[in-house]
Order: structure tokens, then C-alpha cells, then sequence
């Protein structure tokens, strides 16, 4: 799975997930990715794209939590995504996500290896890492 | 610092296959192509949504990355996509599910969201909406990779091995070898 959230200069924030699925699914199986709510959210105060396990990225709602828990109880970016991956966690699913809010915070919590992750600055600064 | 914009590539692979440091660089460069790209279109003035649209389909026509050109195989041998957009601005969103012919399925999603009365298109109708919309239709052969393919078949061997009863909280052991979640 891949994906992106961006912030232009109009101050508009839009987010997109693009995925293959998962290796020998069946049954026409559809995970998180193209699931708005899901797998993609965004809305005037923050994007989100997550990766992962996509049955439980779907019965948390896990991109929307986050901006729910931003909007709802006034909790910063990277409380509301790194408590929204825990609660996954708990669930017994795993995997990630990537937010970036309107003020150009980004939170990239995960909780599984294998994480590539990237952000560029308004300078044009860019970070490119991968969490084993 | 102001980030304008983040990406991801994907989870859960390094404990399942060998990362060397020439593939641990072939994937930062990957990514920082899909950063630049994205960049590009924000210092020139364009939406969120064309930035978004164009890192990712750096990362769909990369067959490092399991989505568009690096998807893995269904059980029936196939490469089955799904992607979506959202734009925060009115949210509008966009998203295609269960597609085998759509060389850049971050494309259809978006086509989806700015030119249909709908949210979300399936199948062979999303297929078929792509095209009227003027989208690049492949062969589903175009999304074939051989380490995609053998990541199936050693799935398939193991589940033989090792069947598993599914639910919901539990997947097949199997299933961990090369899972490529999505």
C-alpha cells in the first residue's frame, strides 16, 4: 500500500491511498485502502492514510478517529494517531498511518517493522526513512 | 518546521524478505522521487489533490511498492486494485475497489470523485468508467511481477502445509510469509 497527504498553498489538505491488496486474498476481499474512513480521510483541519491490516483499520474507522479525536476532544496530531494505532493494537490488528494537519504537523506512528515514510518541508526539505 | 507533505510506502515487508542496501536505497530513492514530484506541483501552484496524484503514481509505476505495477496476486493469480481519494477542502471523495486493467488507480479515484455523482465505483463498471474518463487502460499482464508471483505461489505452499481456521482476528500463519498488507 502507498499513499500521500498533502497541504497547498490555499491552506486545503487532500489525502489518497492507493493499495494491491494483500497477497492470496479471496473472494473479491477489500481492505481499508479504498474505504473513506477507513484507510483515507481528510477534512479542513487534518489528512490521514493508514496501512496496514485492513480489517481492523476498517472496524476502527481508523482515519477518521484520528480527525474525530482532533476535532471532538481537542487532542493534538500525534496523541490523536498514535492513540488511534494503539487502539488497533489492542484490537489485535497492526500496521500504520500517516497525518499531516493544517498547520504542517505530521504524525507517522506504526506499530509494526517494515515502515517507509517520507515528509518534505515548505522549504523543500526532504525525509525519506525506512523503521525496521 | 512546516511539512507540506507526507507519504508512506507500505508496512510490514522487511521482516518477510531479504533488504539489502542496494533495495533499502532503491526505495529511498523511490520515495524521494514520489516526494519531489508532489513538491513540484505545490511550489507551482497546484491542489493537494494534484500534489497527492502525482507522489503517488511515482509510487503505483514502481514495482517496488505493492500497489499498481508492484501489486501482489490474489488467490486466483490476479492483481487486484483498490484506491482512494479525499479532498479535505468540501470532502469530496473518490475510490475504486476490485480493478485489474487501470495503469494508475489514484487516477480513477480521483475521477470518481470530480467527475461522477458517486463515492465509490467496483469492478468491471469502475473499469469501465476509467475509460470513458480517458484513463490508461493496461493489460492486467502490465501489473505481473516475478517476485509478486513467487511471494503467491510460497503462500499457497505454506497454507497447504499449515491450513488455519480464519476468523476475523486470525489469519493463517501462512499468510505472514509475504502478506503485503493493504
Amino acid at each position: 500500500t502507498v499513499g500521500a497527504v498533502a497541504l497547498d498553498r490555499k491552506g486545503n489538505i487532500a489525502a489518497g491511498t492507493s493499495t494491491g491488496g494483500m497477497t492470496n486474498k479471496k473472494y473479491g476481499r477489500i481492505g481499508d485502502a479504498p474505504i473513506i474512513g477507513a484507510g483515507t480521510y481528510a477534512n479542513t483541519q487534518v489528512g490521514i492514510s493508514g496501512t496496514g491490516w485492513g480489517e481492523f483499520f476498517i472496524r476502527a474507522t481508523a482515519a477518521r478517529t484520528v480527525a474525530a479525536k482532533m476535532e471532538y476532544l481537542n487532542k493534538d496530531l500525534k496523541t490523536a494517531a498514535q492513540e488511534t494505532i494503539d487502539e488497533i493494537e489492542k484490537m489485535g490488528g497492526d500496521g500504520g498511518l500517516i497525518a499531516l494537519d493544517k498547520d504542517g504537523n505530521i504524525a507517522m506512528p506504526f506499530n509494526t517493522a517494515g515502515m517507509y515514510r517520507g515528509a518534505v518541508s515548505e522549504n523543500g526539505e526532504i525525509e525519506v526513512e525506512i523503521y525496521k | 518546521k512546516k511539512y507540506v507533505m507526507v507519504i508512506h510506502g507500505g508496512a510490514g515487508t522487511i521482516t518477510r524478505e531479504a533488504m539489502t542496501p542496494e533495495k533499502e536505497n532503491a526505495y529511498k530513492a523511490k520515495l524521494t522521487e514520489a516526494l519531489k514530484a508532489g513538491y513540484k506541483e505545490l511550489t507551482n501552484g497546484k491542489t493537494s489533490v494534484e500534489a497527492v496524484a502525482a507522489a503517488i503514481v511515482i509510487l503505483e509505476d514502481s514495482p517496488l511498492f505493492n500497489a499498481g505495477k508492484g501489486a501482489v496476486f490474489t488467490s486466483d493469480e490476479k492483481n487486484e486494485l483498490d484506491a482512494s481519494i479525499m479532498s479535505g477542502k468540501n470532502k469530496s471523495a473518490g475510490a475504486i475497489a476490485g480493478v485489474h486493467t487501470i495503469k494508475n488507480p489514484i487516477k480513477a479515484a480521483i475521477a470518481v470523485m470530480e467527475k461522477s455523482e458517486h463515492v465509490m465505483l467496483s469492478g468491471e463498471g469502475a473499469e469501465k468508467f476509467a475509460k470513458l474518463q480517458g484513463l490508461e487502460i493496461v493489460d492486467p499482464k502490465y501489473f505481473w511481477t516475478k517476485e509478486r508471483w513467487d511471494g503467491l505461489q510460497k503462500v499457497k505452499k505454506k497454507e497447504a502445509q499449515n491450513p488455519t481456521k480464519i476468523s476475523q482476528n486470525n489469519l493463517p500463519a501462512s499468510y505472514e510469509i509475504d502478506q503485503k498488507f493493504g
